[in-house]
């Protein structure tokens, strides 16, 4: 009996290893594997394999309830507000679903409201013009809101089916920028009812704990929506998702898996637990 | 906080007598969650746990009227020791001097090629940048835009020009223009991608830069060791910038890189903005670490 006892210890503690350096956080694997522990007592063998299989099915558990992928039918022009820290991949986020609304038939518009940074507007302009989507855009300094508040007016007026809207990345520990974020929410639900219908928040997969701040962050400014993570095809597995499924109620719409127009997936539980496990 | 969890566990630890191993082991758990909370690398936090563990069990900690106070102290300074010299100055040798940027995409590598482009001519150097990010589009546009904003020349490469020539020709450029340093800005990439390392490895053979910095955002979780090392054993960098300084993140990736390349941290990116560039500050560093 001590010899099996060992053996659950080592594998748990593997288990522990194996999860915290895929960044899904120590508070949250102490309480997965409380959980998986309290299903294996009264069970009969304890062998590593099954330890394993049940850590996978209750990641499952937790992820499977945010599987919901984004339904852009039900408002026209359906309003997409994309969000997040610097650099986490909006922009090329943004280029990738409207490329997959577009092959499917879609009238699509993005909207270059990324007025601050250096060549922001350039960079999704070059977006648009390679995949044949119009870019609504002003001179660089132009008010956001402004620039959110002209392209909407166009795209209801054409009856566009979805609207994209890029903003500058921001650390959302910066009180004004959120501001600016609000206010863009605003105009954009006083051009068209219910605009934005989605709050999408793009987080990196190479980063940490960090993950939970920015989530809770914006989503008590704006109300997040939906959340996407995107590079997964680094060595970073992304398990802060796990914390922020638990944690929050956000679906997870979409992962972003390399540089190129294809590598965006909707988000599927169980193929995302079979890449955490390993 | 870790100083208020320490405190209250050594409150209620006095209650019974002497303080016993078995009491600081407790507390270095604390510090162990502390670390990892902080995204200090698994096996980095059980290593540095190890090192500081002596210290630990020592008479400075367990006779100390206020021992939780005593551990912190000997934890923030062993961690202000791994974390290097602090100021550390750049070389800046050769005519020009070449300083390659590196790293994960979005890490902030071109924001930080325009900071540091300012950094250096405050300090009465001529300052050139290169633009070898051909993949991103408007990459090169923005680099541009940035050296427009500061008045430094960038490097114009030619139609199609790839990162290789562009990192060649741009050193003819400098020498032409009289500048002492050049810095160039390289596409973002994964440690995994091979070819994409192996071009990198080209411009380093090529043009023998006096520092290749490897730029790394403050929020970066456990994989931190995994991209310092193959960065590292690629290229052998000779320093870190890590940017995003000016949000919440812990910053447990800087001890983490530090533990397994032993390059130092350099600079930090504290901004957005083009003046947004110090120095790095260990004991600051270890103090946003430990929480
Ligand atoms: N490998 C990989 N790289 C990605 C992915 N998504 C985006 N990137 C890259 O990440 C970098 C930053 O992407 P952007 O789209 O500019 O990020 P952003 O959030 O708009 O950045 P800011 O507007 O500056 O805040 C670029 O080099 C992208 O090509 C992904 O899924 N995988
Ligand atoms: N808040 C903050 N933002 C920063 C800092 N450094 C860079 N950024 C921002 O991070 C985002 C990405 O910066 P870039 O300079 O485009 O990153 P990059 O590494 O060149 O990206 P790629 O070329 O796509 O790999 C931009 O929005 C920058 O403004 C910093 O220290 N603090
Ligand atoms: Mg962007
Ligand atoms: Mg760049």
């Amino acid at each position: 009996l001590s010899g099996k006892a060992r053996l659950d210890f080592q594998t748990i503690e593997e288990l522990e290893e194996l999860l915290i350096t895929a960044d899904m956080g120590v508070g949250t694997v102490q309480r997965l594997i409380q959980k998986v522990d309290s299903t294996l007592r009264g069970g009969s063998g304890q062998g590593p394999d099954l330890i394993r299989s049940r850590v996978k099915e209750a990641i499952v558990e937790i992820l499977q309830p945010r599987e919901a992928p984004l339904e852009v039918d039900r408002a026209r022009p359906f309003v997409i507000m994309v969000i997040g820290v610097n650099g986490v991949g909006k922009t090329t986020t943004i280029a990738k679903m409207g490329w997959m609304w577009k092959r499917e038939g879609k009238r699509v518009m993005f909207v270059a409201a990324d007025t601050f940074r250096a060549a922001a507007i350039e960079q999704l302009v070059a977006w648009g013009d390679r995949l044949g989507i119009e870019v609504v855009r002003q001179q660089h300094g132009a008010d956001p809101s402004a620039v959110v508040f002209d392209a909407l007016q166009a795209a209801k007026a054409r009856s566009l089916d979805v609207v994209i809207v890029d903003t500058a990345g921001r650390l959302h520990t910066k009180t004004n920028l959120m501001d600016e974020l609000k206010k863009i929410q605003r105009v954009a639900g006083r051009v068209q009812e219910g605009a934005p219908h989605e709050v999408l928040l793009i987080l990196d997969a190479t980063t940490g704990q960090n993950a939970l701040s920015q989530a809770k962050l914006f989503h008590q400014a704006l109300g997040v929506t939906g959340m996407a993570m995107t590079k997964l095809d680094g060595t970073a597995k992304g398990g802060i998702l796990v914390a922020l499924a638990w944690e929050l109620g956000i679906p997870i719409r979409f992962v972003g898996v390399g540089e190129q127009m294809e590598a965006l997936q909707v988000f599927r539980a169980r193929e995302f637990a079979d890449v955490l496990l390993g | 906080n870790l100083s208020e969890k320490l405190q209250a566990l050594f409150k209620r630890l006095r209650g019974h007598g002497t303080l016993t191993e078995a009491n600081i082991q407790e507390a270095l758990r604390e510090v162990r969650l502390a670390l990892l909370e902080a995204d200090v690398h698994y096996k980095v936090v059980k290593e540095f746990i190890e090192s500081v563990k002596e210290k630990a069990l020592g008479q400075e900690v367990l006779q100390s009227l206020t021992p939780g106070q005593q551990l912190l102290k000997v934890v923030h300074q062993e961690l202000v020791r791994l974390m290097g010299e602090g100021e550390r100055r750049l070389n800046l040798s050769g005519s020009p001097a070449s300083l390659m940027l590196v790293g994960l995409q979005g890490s902030g590598k071109t924001t930080t090629a325009a900071k540091l482009a300012k950094w250096l001519r405050a300090q009465g150097k001529t300052v050139g940048m290169v633009p070898a990010d051909v993949y991103r589009p408007a990459a090169i546009e923005q680099l541009e835009q940035l050296g427009r904003m500061l008045n430094v020349p960038v490097y114009k490469p030619a139609q199609g020009e790839d990162p290789v020539s562009i990192s060649v020709k741009s050193q003819n450029w400098a020498r032409e223009k009289g500048l002492q340093v050049l810095i160039l800005d390289t596409a973002g990439r994964l440690h995994i991608d091979e070819p994409l390392m192996e071009e990198l490895r080209k411009i380093k053979v090529a043009v023998a830069p006096k520092e290749v910095l490897l730029v790394v955002d403050a929020m970066t979780g456990q994989d931190a060791v995994q991209i310092a090392q193959s960065f590292n054993e690629k290229l052998q960098i000779t320093g870190v910038i890590l940017t995003k300084l000016d949000g919440d993140a812990r910053g447990g990736a800087a001890l983490s890189i530090r533990a397994v390349t032993l390059r130092p941290i350099v600079l930090v990116g504290v901004g957005e903005k083009l003046d947004a560039l110090e120095v790095f500050y260990p004991d600051r560093m270890a103090s946003r670490i430990l929480g």
